[in-house]
């Protein structure tokens, strides 16, 4: 099954 | 004050084009070192971020740092009103006499900046941006998701439909290649990514805006889909790969 991550799980808010 | 004068307004249109797909309303910021946006959908699954550099205008004023808020839809019926040819200011503060004169309304908008690292990638595909367009058209046809594969032989999109499946392969090609077709891979490891061709279709929006689009990739990471501008610095597109559970 494939999920789907969103953008903040990569990089950090400034 | 904030003045930016652009000869050539087609430019600023195409750069409008290929964004408002992904997002509605953003911020243009400021400064001395030139006009910047990032921006992410409303998934957050898909992110841009636009410079545009202080020499790429012929007249570039900003004297202290601006947060401009704008919906882009508006900017963009704003600048229909332009030829691509015509001049374009964006000014801030005291107008100054034009033959035309637009006045939009800016948005306060809350946003926050995320701080992406300029780390290595594991694989960098530079190739022709009007064949990229193509094969994620041709491959959005068949299926919903493309498997991008690189080797140091090439790069691979496969795709998987009702239809059944669909395959591509671009070889590297040799040095001497002309620039509008070549493509070169800079690669540590081979990656293989899956990712949401919706996505992809709406970042090849730019390609009016470079020969060349240059492809970044690590395994389990967002792939980056780069468009370098002739006179305006870059425009990044980031997706976030599927991942198997």
């Amino acid at each position: 099954r494939e999920t789907q991550l969103r953008m903040e799980a990569f990089y950090t808010f400034n | 004050m904030l003045e930016l004068r652009l000869t050539r307004a087609g430019l600023l249109k195409k750069v409008l084009e290929s964004i408002r797909d992904l997002v509605t309303d953003a911020n243009f910021d400021c400064a001395a070192t030139g006009c910047s946006l990032q921006a992410m959908d409303s998934s957050r699954v898909a992110m841009l971020s636009l410079l545009l550099r202080p020499d790429g205008f012929e007249h570039y004023r900003c004297d202290r740092n601006i947060s401009m808020g704008m919906n882009l839809a508006n900017m963009a019926r704003m600048l229909r009103c332009a030829s691509d040819d015509d001049t374009v200011t964006i000014n801030a503060d005291d107008a100054q006499d034009k033959i035309s004169d637009y006045e939009m309304k800016l948005m306060h908008i809350t946003s926050e900046n995320l701080e992406i690292p300029e780390a290595g990638y594991e694989a960098i595909v530079k190739m022709p941006a009007s064949l990229f367009a193509r094969i994620c058209k041709d491959l959005g046809t068949i299926g919903d998701t493309v498997m991008i594969s690189v080797t140091k032989e090439g790069i691979q999109f496969f795709t998987r439909g009702d239809i059944r499946t669909a395959n591509i392969f671009c070889r590297k090609t040799t040095p001497v290649a002309k620039e509008k077709e070549a493509i070169s891979i800079e690669m540590e490891k081979p990656v293989s990514l899956t990712l949401a061709l919706r996505y992809l279709i709406s970042f090849t929006k730019a390609t009016p805006l470079a020969k060349q689009v240059t492809i970044s990739m690590s395994y389990g990471r967002p792939i980056v889909v780069e468009y370098k501008m002739e006179i305006m610095d870059h425009i990044r597109f980031y997706l976030v790969p599927k991942v198997e559970e």
